[in-house]
């Protein structure tokens, strides 16, 4: 079940729109492209997230704002998540090869412990 | 139990309850503490939360918990990976001792967490880059691999408690084990005189092992209290 990740893109993709308050949003195009697009994420993983409470809370969420900013059913959506492309970018998943092919340099680690009586 | 800080900063902390050790924008990680025994004030952890937070298309969110005799090498979903990128897993759980031991990479984050069961405690060891660990908002203040033990919570683990280990048993086992006077040691004896527990002095030993593997070289690994340090024995 992949809810959280469209949970996560529906975030992305709303987050900087945020500062207007929830008037401005209503009428914003962007933000019912965002609404549609999570919608079609979750339709993509209703079987497996059948039995999911996160699931049927979201697709319940995403009918009462659709509703609640007049969104059409029908539209363009979000533009959709970045995806990596080339080697650099494709190791945006492990740390540290992005970071010295960032910086140069391996990161600085820290440690830390807890143990005992 | 014993805290060794991102910052090396060594506080021994009688807290009680659920504590975060680290809570940012990565990872939320977790210790409850219980008392030892009844009628102590010295409280030991039972029990390890961690949360790796959804991260992009990294990986969804995974929690990992582990409890006393239940160390468990796998989510608590059963799985023991999470996220693939060009042939790697970017979040693996894997143990070296079934039921006690759990190694927990997660590569997106380029950080490493160890739990250890050592007689009747858990322990953790973490690993992690500076700039996982300074992503956290302002709020998130109470953070004991950050910031330490409270000071209100701290106990002098120079000054072990007395009973019902003699004192003097408990430093020759313990410089058996443990090369230097340092704070690791000196946790050793603290534990050893307050359990009267032979066991509990692996704590201190995993402790020392996973500081060496995390911070790579000898300088840095051995933190000397002020009041002592030399060769132990």
């Amino acid at each position: 079940c992949r809810i959280l990740r469209c949970n996560s893109e529906f975030v992305a993709a709303t987050v900087h729109l945020s500062g207007g308050g929830g008037a401005a949003l209503s009428s914003d195009s962007a933000y019912c492209g965002a609404l549609r697009s999570y919608s079609l994420c979750t339709k993509r993983t209703a079987r497996p997230c059948r039995g999911d409470l996160a699931y049927h809370s979201a697709v319940q969420g995403i009918e009462d704002l659709l509703i609640q900013h007049r969104c059409p059913r029908a539209g363009p959506t979000a533009r959709p998540w970045p995806r990596p492309q080339g080697a650099v970018l494709g190791d945006a998943c492990l740390y540290e090869r992005s970071f010295v092919s960032r910086e140069g340099r391996a990161p600085e680690y820290r440690h830390c412990s807890v143990f005992g009586d | 139990p014993h805290i060794r800080t991102f910052g090396d900063d060594f506080h021994t902390c009688a807290v009680q309850g659920a504590w975060p050790l680290i809570d940012n924008d990565y990872l939320y990680v977790q210790v409850t503490g219980a008392p030892a025994s009844q009628g102590t004030h010295h409280t030991v952890v039972t029990k390890i939360t961690i949360i790796f937070k959804s991260w992009r298309q990294c990986t969804d969110q995974q929690l990992y918990q582990a409890e006393l005799d239940d160390v468990p090498a796998a989510f608590a979903d059963g799985s023991q990976w999470s996220g693939e990128r060009r042939g790697r897993r970017v979040l693996t759980v894997r143990t070296d001792s079934p039921g006690r031991h759990a190694e927990i990479r997660a590569a997106y984050i380029g950080t490493l967490l160890v739990v250890r069961q050592s007689g009747r405690s858990l322990g953790l060891s973490v690993r992690s880059p500076r700039g996982v660990l300074e992503a956290f908002h302002p709020d998130h203040d109470l953070q004991l691999c950050v910031w330490g033990c409270p000071a209100s919570y701290r106990v002098d683990a120079l000054r072990p408690p007395p009973l019902p280990h003699a004192a003097g048993a408990a430093e020759a086992h313990c410089a058996a084990l443990l090369p230097t006077r340092d704070v690791y040691y000196h946790a050793c004896v603290f534990d050893l005189t307050a359990s009267g527990d032979l066991n509990s002095s692996g704590a201190a030993v995993g402790a020392l092992q996973d500081a060496r593997s995390m911070t790579g070289s000898g300088q840095g690994v051995h933190l000397l209290p002020a009041a002592a340090a030399g060769p132990a024995g």
